[in-house]
Order: C-alpha cells, then structure tokens, then sequence
C-alpha cells in the first residue's frame, strides 16, 4: 500500500459519500444519470467476485463492501425511495449502456491475463470502469446548469483514476515485477475521459460561476 | 503469487 494508492482509494469514498450527502440532503438525484451508478455496480460486483474466496486485508475486504452496498443504495435512492426517485431525470438519461457493455465484455473475452471465469470478469470489470462515466457526462452536457454536489462528484471520481495513476507509477518503479497493462492502459483512458470535464471545472471554479459545458 | 499481488488494489 503506498500513499498514492489510499489517497485513492479515499478519494472514490469521498465521491460516494459526497453523492450520497446530495442525495440524501437535498432529497433529489437530479443531474445524475441511474445509469452511471448501474454501470458501477456491475463493475464492482464482477471485480469483487473474490471477495469470497481470497483474503488480501481487512482494509480490502471493508472497502469492496462499501463500495458494492453503497452503488446499490444509491440505485435504491434513485428507483425506489418515494420522494428521490421523482426527481430522477428518466428522459434525458438515454445512453444506451448496451454499447458500453457489450464491447467491454467481447473484448475482455480476447484480451485478458488468463482465460477463466473470474479473471474475464475481472478484466470486464476494468474495462467498463473506464467507459461507465460516460453516461453521468452525456447528461451533464444535456442538464446545463449542474448543481456543485454532482460536479464534485464527478471531479472526485476522476481525481481517484488519476491518484491511482500515480500509484500504478510509483508501484512500477518500486517492485520488481510489477505489471499490469490491461489496468494501466484503461485506467488511462477511463482519465483522459475525464479531461474535458476537469478543464470546465477548474475554468467555472476560477471564474467562480456555476458549471456548465458546452452542448 | 504475481497474480495474487495485481489484484490487491481495488
């Protein structure tokens, strides 16, 4: 564990816990796209399959099951709970995620470290990590004004990517054999589709205006 | 083993 890393790791908690906070605080999910956070559980119930059967840490274990039973709270918020469901934006979330899962999925069948049940899963994991923003960024673009919550959000999500960026540096030159492309080459995608969303930020955060992209 | 390692990050 380096500080890269945690400081990761403590990053997506926050963007969890910040989403979590607008939800609950503000009683509305308005702004945010169900399917981003539906894309996010299936990454981490498909990455966290080992949760059953190989202990790395405590910390490890906490954390996969935070991160699963927090997505599927929030996908709760959003379908069911009476008052935040209302405020959910059904007409404008359209991303068809079929063409993000599907070409994760065949290509998680042909590139992988090992062909096996879980390990594919794993790699699908990762593949559709990197693509599963896209749907809360194509609704960002259709809402204009988004509120700072959901902004944050976002920006902690990709902060997280590229803390683990750093992680995946500093492993590289520290441990030996330590190589893992499939993670490095779509962790760096999964940031670079961050990229325009960070510059608009950092833009409306210095002229101190509320955020709105470009349609 | 490697494998065990790569998979120790979330």
């Amino acid at each position: 564990m380096n500080i890269f890393r945690f400081a990761g790791d403590m990053t997506h908690l926050c963007s969890i816990i910040v989403l979590l906070l607008k939800i609950q605080a503000t009683k509305s999910c308005a702004g945010l796209s169900l399917r981003t956070q539906e894309l996010y559980a299936i990454v981490f119930v498909s990455r966290y399959l080992d949760l059953f059967f190989t202990f790395i840490s405590m910390y490890n274990v906490i954390m996969k099951l935070i991160f699963i039973s927090s997505s599927f709270c929030i996908i709760w918020y959003m379908r069911c709970h009476r008052i935040v469901a209302q405020t959910y934006d059904r007409e404008q979330d359209t991303f068809r995620v079929a063409f993000l899962v599907v070409p994760c999925f065949m290509l998680s069948l042909m590139i992988n470290h090992e062909f096996s049940f879980t390990e594919v899963l794993w790699t699908f994991s990762i593949y559709l990590e990197a693509v599963a923003i896209l749907p809360q960024l194509v609704l960002l673009q259709r809402t204009f004004n988004i509120d700072t919550l959901t902004s944050n959000y976002i920006f902690l999500l990709g902060a997280y990517r590229a803390l683990y960026m750093l992680n995946w540096i500093y492993r590289y030159f520290t441990e030996r054999d330590y190589s893992q492309w499939i993670v490095w080459t779509s962790g760096t995608l999964q940031t670079a589709t961050y990229c325009d969303f960070f510059y608009y930020y950092i833009l409306s955060w210095r002229k101190n205006e509320r955020l709105s992209l470009p349609s | 083993s490697e494998e065990q390692r790569a998979k120790d990050e979330l």
